[in-house]
């Protein structure tokens, strides 16, 4: 037997049904085999099953057909059967039944049908911390094997799941009858990782000494030492033609300094109460445009130029991109490699050419291919690895073929491929250096793509690194 | 003598090694080319942890398993470093 990541600190487990007529079943009858297939491991172990109506269960039962949300589309009839997720917060424990299938239920011999009692034996093996064994017979071996009636668990299966919970109380080791009671099992040793810690310091980003902002806002970076010293602040001098000496003078003071422009635009900084901290604050997106990095936070953007992040910034994201201006955050931003712009908001997304949206934009992700459920995505990037654009959301993310504007076949695959990531990640991109980072919260992870896992398991804070704070 | 099998081993045959954990999932990704050992590696894993006769090859027995009805978690957990293993 092999056993796999945590296992329940608990022993008094709940579960739920949360499927009604699964395949045209009796849901009554799927219920006693549920609970008949839990019972295998109950009277095994220490381990006790109450049923009970509620999401909040510990192991959750669906039955779901094709892509259902988790990565691990089922494929119909045959093959895969059904799947588990081992112990754990949210989906741990949870078990997954492909509802195409022809479930059979107790006593019901069909050549064709399956056994819901065996396969349920099997997934909650996976729901309580047993990965799969070699050992032909076991009921963790992964080929379906049926299951006869008055079935017992097999002694592979015992063992492991009495080293991880315990034998029944009272009972007798090993079902040996008369035998001696079992020693009072030691918990399992906690599983023991090893880490290596590798330490990249990074050259910090100088930032400019703040310097009154009127310069041209024509995106081109200004040398230090170009700029205009002083603005013209004199007040205007009345024309000579309109003096005159009033018998009576009445003085009314009255200041204005009205700067003369020098360029076409004069740009003042945000003075909004909404602007975000640098240097403390999480991203909505970021993305490498015109060989710079932009990044988005709110209805705001940073540019970061080889010299560090450009005085003035953050600007509102609309003084660059055209958006709507009911937009107040991006979700993500990449480049396409035609250097169209697409930005991700909600459930559209809009295209730019430059500055300037393409007509007939926003359209909807679905035309990209993309489920209608899906409410956002969490970040874009092309990825030099392979050269391919990779759409990322919750648990999930996507491949998408630019060829032919649509994700690609067998997609979406579970985040888990980038290890260490985790779900749910506010941006990613992939920096000149040609490495991938990922953002969550206030921190980023360097990512190694030929191991496809996290360079270093702890996150950096994104601040000191990318700010310049 | 019969022409190796693994040359005509198609993406059937490695989508199925990959998504049971006897080949590194990220290969999905990554696209990193298999060598012939790696492949021959794989089917032997696959054919050891089926119970059946141990042959490197895609013979009929190993079709057959391939095609049995079976849980969709992986068999191997942590195949994702296998390639690294390989180095080693």
């Amino acid at each position: 037997f092999t056993i796999h990541g945590q296992q329940w600190p608990y022993r008094n487990l709940t579960w739920s049904l949360r499927s009604e007529q699964p395949s045209g079943l009796d849901t009554g009858g799927v219920r006693l085999e549920l609970s008949k297939a839990l019972d295998l491991w109950a009277r095994n172990s220490k381990l006790t099953f109450q049923e009970i109506n509620s999401d909040r269960a510990d192991i959750l039962i669906y039955f779901h057909r094709g892509y259902h949300g988790d990565g691990y589309p089922f494929d119909g009839k045959g093959q895969i059967l059904a799947h588990a997720f081992f112990p754990g917060k949210d989906r741990g424990g949870d078990a997954h039944f492909d509802e195409e299938e022809i479930w059979t239920l107790e006593d019901e011999s069909n050549e064709e049908g399956t056994s819901l009692f065996a396969v349920a034996a099997h997934e909650f093996g996976h729901s309580l911390g047993l990965a799969h064994s070699s050992v032909q017979g076991a009921l963790m071996y992964p080929w379906y094997q049926g299951l006869s009636p008055n079935y017992e668990l097999p002694e592979d299966d015992r063992h492991g799941i009495q080293q991880m919970y315990g034998a029944p109380e009272g009972k007798l080791w090993g079902n040996i009858p008369g035998g001696p009671l079992p020693p009072e099992q030691p918990p399992p040793p906690p599983p023991t990782t090893t880490t290596t810690t590798t330490t990249t310091t990074y050259r910090p980003w100088r930032t400019r000494p703040t310097r009154p902002n009127h310069y041209p806002d024509d995106g081109r970076p200004r040398q230090p030492g170009r700029y205009p010293q002083k603005p013209d602040y004199r007040p205007h001098k009345p024309h000579r033609h309109h003096t005159t000496w009033p018998a009576t003078t009445t003085t009314t003071t009255t200041t204005t300094m009205r700067p003369t422009p020098r360029f076409r635009h004069r740009w003042t900084p945000p003075q909004r109460d909404d602007v975000p901290d640098k240097c403390d604050t999480s991203y909505d997106a970021i993305s490498i445009i015109r060989r710079e990095v932009f990044v988005f936070k709110g209805r705001y953007l940073w540019r970061i130029g080889d010299q560090g992040i450009y005085e003035g910034y953050p600007a509102e994201i609309s003084r660059l991109f055209n958006l709507p201006s009911s937009i107040n955050h991006v979700d993500a931003v990449y480049e396409r490699p035609d250097k169209k712009i697409v930005f991700f908001i909600g459930r559209e997304y809009y295209v730019f050419d430059a500055n300037n949206l393409e007509p007939g934009y926003p359209k909807p992700l679905t035309y990209l291919g993309l489920p209608a459920a899906l409410q956002k995505i969490d970040g874009a990037m092309v990825w030099g690895h392979n050269g391919k654009t990779y759409f990322f959301s919750g648990s999930m993310y996507w491949r998408f073929d630019e060829t032919v504007n649509y994700v690609e076949l067998d997609y979406p695959r579970d985040m888990s491929m980038f290890a260490g990531v985790g779900n749910d990640i506010d941006a990613v991109f992939q920096w000149k250096n040609g490495k991938t980072y990922f953002f969550k919260g206030k921190g980023f992870w360097e990512f190694d793509d030929l191991r496809m896992r996290v360079a270093h398991e702890k996150q950096k804070l994104s601040a000191p690194v990318w700010m310049g704070c | 003598a019969p022409v190796s099998s693994i040359i005509y081993a198609d993406d059937k045959v490695q989508n199925y090694l990959m998504r049971f954990g006897y080949l590194p999932q990220t290969d999905f990704e990554t696209g990193n080319l298999r060598t012939e050992d790696q492949l021959r590696d794989a089917i032997k894993n696959l054919q050891k942890f089926g119970g059946i006769r141990v042959t490197g090859e895609i013979d009929e027995a190993t079709k057959k398993l391939m095609k049995a009805r079976r849980c969709g978690l992986p068999d191997q957990l942590d195949a994702r470093f296998a390639r690294t293993r390989h180095k080693r």
